[in-house]
């Protein structure tokens, strides 16, 4: 059965990794979009 | 490379159409729906109704919401074949079969544009990669490194580049000569640091910021010659200059301040709150607003740029002969208290580092204060019983340093730049620092810009 | 579902606004986000053909790692307070 703690740990988890893709995503978008539009990889 | 799945949605024009007004709907839902709906409704998922079960992917054929932990649009997507979800927390596509967000396609990064689309990919082009970040430094013409730190830090705000680039000066000035017009010059700055690297060499990358010195110096005398200027003082100059040349191209309109939409106003201005409180009945009823550009803080005694805050916000005790209280009529010495009614977006806070002894002479302060990356504003706010201040987080975006003493010293300023890096300028050198440097440094004025809410 | 009506319930009584808004108010200020956007970047620069999936499957376990102990109590003792005042009624 859930208890409150694995419930608040399993909300908190669900925030964190949402929180993580996020970031990851705009991150991994935002470098392809560069290196496609100017072709070289703009370190 | 790009997603060869929506290239081949993209060459049926009608799909393509079709793709584009649906991707905008979902991305026009999801910037404007509220918190709770954007959690009960767009980030939940229709399979196992988790909230933030990691990302949440709206499906661009069909209304269902999937999750990405337990790979429920992954489901989906094999189940029916929609191959497109859109992330409901950053409005970005995502192609299922290439297991990769969709980048590289200009048409949906411009997706709002589409209507648009036949005039702007004939009258346009991508920006420039050279430039991008405009990085340039600025030659010493002579104990001018009080203006060029300054004019690196507005060049590289975000409020002001955005402002100079949207045109709103460009388009309405008649003046269009940058010796002569302060805000033409900024923009000649902001042209040559940002535009395309064939059309500006090192020397002609100098010409907007010699604009800017023939333009102070024709405004104000003093700040012309070899002397050792203020960077505040020259700050503040600045700012009233860019509101003077708004106030011209508005006919001259008689703008109050608090009302003023030009950038130095709108990015800058805050408003301050001050009470003077009876140390008798504690009545604060006298109560003023005062609009204010920056902050000045006092750092004797201080570590920290919250304790500076902190003193600032508790206030000072008045000496004032003639006060006497409306309430209970005492005529105690009373305390002023100043808070922050509104914050700008731009926070400039300066460190009083130069004190003026009644003796006539000026030293330097030369005292470490610590001063945060992010800085949480609520605490110094005003508040009222009855509303709840939200946390408002600034981010540090630049830092100008002083070395040396009053009269014969040396400015350097530290800047973010769009990506997140930190670049040192010192006259005409500009290198790559650490965020660690940056805050090791003995600053002078801190720009923080705001970055979350609530 | 218990836990999925439990959010839904935070949700709308405003208190996962207020947690959500601490949380990521938190990361910022230690620094966390960030870190996280230079491990990403770390990645690609490693293999600019990366996918985000390939990508998110190196940095998601490092990413949540670094979220540092006071900050996850904090937030866990929030979230629990809650869960007490939801479980009674």
């Amino acid at each position: 059965h859930p208890t409150i703690q694995s419930t608040s740990h399993s909300i908190f988890d669900n925030l964190i990794s949402s929180m993580i893709q996020d970031i990851v995503a705009r991150t991994t978008t935002q470098a392809h979009a560069l290196r496609f539009r100017y072709g070289i990889d703009p370190k | 490379m790009s997603c060869p799945h929506l290239n081949q949605a993209f060459k049926n024009e009608k799909t393509r159409d079709g793709v584009l007004k649906t991707y905008n709907m979902i991305r026009y839902i999801i910037e404007h729906s509220t918190f709770q709906n954007r959690h009960l409704l767009s980030m939940r998922c229709t399979e196992c109704y988790e909230i933030n079960h990691g990302s949440t992917f709206m499906c661009l054929q069909c209304g269902f919401c999937g999750c990405w932990n337990s790979e429920h649009f992954t489901m989906h997507s094999k189940k029916v074949g929609h191959i497109f979800g859109v992330n409901s927390s950053n409005g970005l596509l995502f192609c299922f079969k290439c297991m990769d967000f969709v980048s590289g396609n200009e048409m949906l990064t411009n997706s709002m544009l589409v209507k648009y689309w036949d005039d702007i990919s004939v009258k346009t082009s991508p920006p420039s990669l050279h430039g991008r970040d405009g990085l340039c430094g600025l030659v010493n013409m002579g104990s001018t490194c009080f203006m060029s730190t300054i004019v690196q830090t507005l060049v590289h705000n975000p409020y002001v580049l955005k402002n100079s680039l949207d045109q709103h000066h460009y388009a309405h000035c008649d003046s269009d000569n940058s010796s002569a017009c302060f805000s033409c010059a900024l923009d000649t700055v902001i042209a040559n640091f940002y535009g395309p690297s064939s059309e500006s060499s090192f020397p002609s990358q100098q010409k907007g910021f010699i604009d800017l010195l023939l333009c102070s110096w024709n405004a104000n005398k003093n700040l012309a010659g070899y002397s050792q200027q203020d960077a505040h003082e020259f700050l503040q100059f600045f700012l009233n200059q860019l509101h003077s040349d708004y106030v011209r191209i508005n006919k001259n309109a008689v703008i109050k301040p608090e009302f003023c939409k030009c950038i130095a106003h709108s990015a800058f201005q805050g408003t301050l709150r001050s009470s003077i409180i009876c140390t008798e009945c504690h009545d604060g009823s006298n109560i003023k607003f005062d609009p204010m550009m920056d902050l000045s803080l006092d750092i004797n005694n201080k570590t920290t740029l919250i304790e500076c805050l902190q003193s600032f916000h508790e206030g000072e005790k008045l000496t004032d002969f003639n006060h006497k209280c409306r309430n209970c009529g005492s005529v105690q010495n009373p305390i002023k208290q100043m808070t922050i009614a509104k914050l700008p977006p731009v926070l400039v806070l300066q460190l009083k580092r130069f004190e003026h002894r009644m003796t006539g002479n000026s030293v330097k302060l030369n005292d470490f204060v610590q001063f945060p990356a992010y800085l949480n504003m609520a605490p110094f706010c005003h508040k009222e019983e009855t509303k709840h201040v939200p946390d408002l987080v600034y981010e540090l975006v630049a830092v100008i340093s002083q070395e040396g003493s009053v009269n014969q010293g040396h400015y350097t300023s530290m800047c973010k730049i769009t990506g997140g890096q930190w670049f040192r300028f010192n006259d005409s050198m500009v290198t790559s620092v650490s965020e660690e440097d940056v805050l090791r440094q003995q600053a002078y004025l801190v720009f923080y810009v705001i970055r979350q809410i609530g | 579902q218990v836990k999925a009506q439990i959010q839904q319930h935070l949700v709308e009584s405003g208190n996962y606004e207020l947690i959500s808004n601490n949380l990521s108010q938190r990361l910022l200020q230690e620094g966390w986000t960030d870190q996280v956007k230079r491990l990403a970047q770390e990645e690609i620069n490693n293999d600019s053909k990366a996918t985000f999936t390939q990508i998110l499957s190196k940095v998601e376990p490092k990413a949540s790692e670094l979220v540092s102990e006071s900050t996850k109590q904090e937030i866990l003792a929030k979230i629990e307070g809650f869960l007490a005042e939801i479980v009674d009624t």
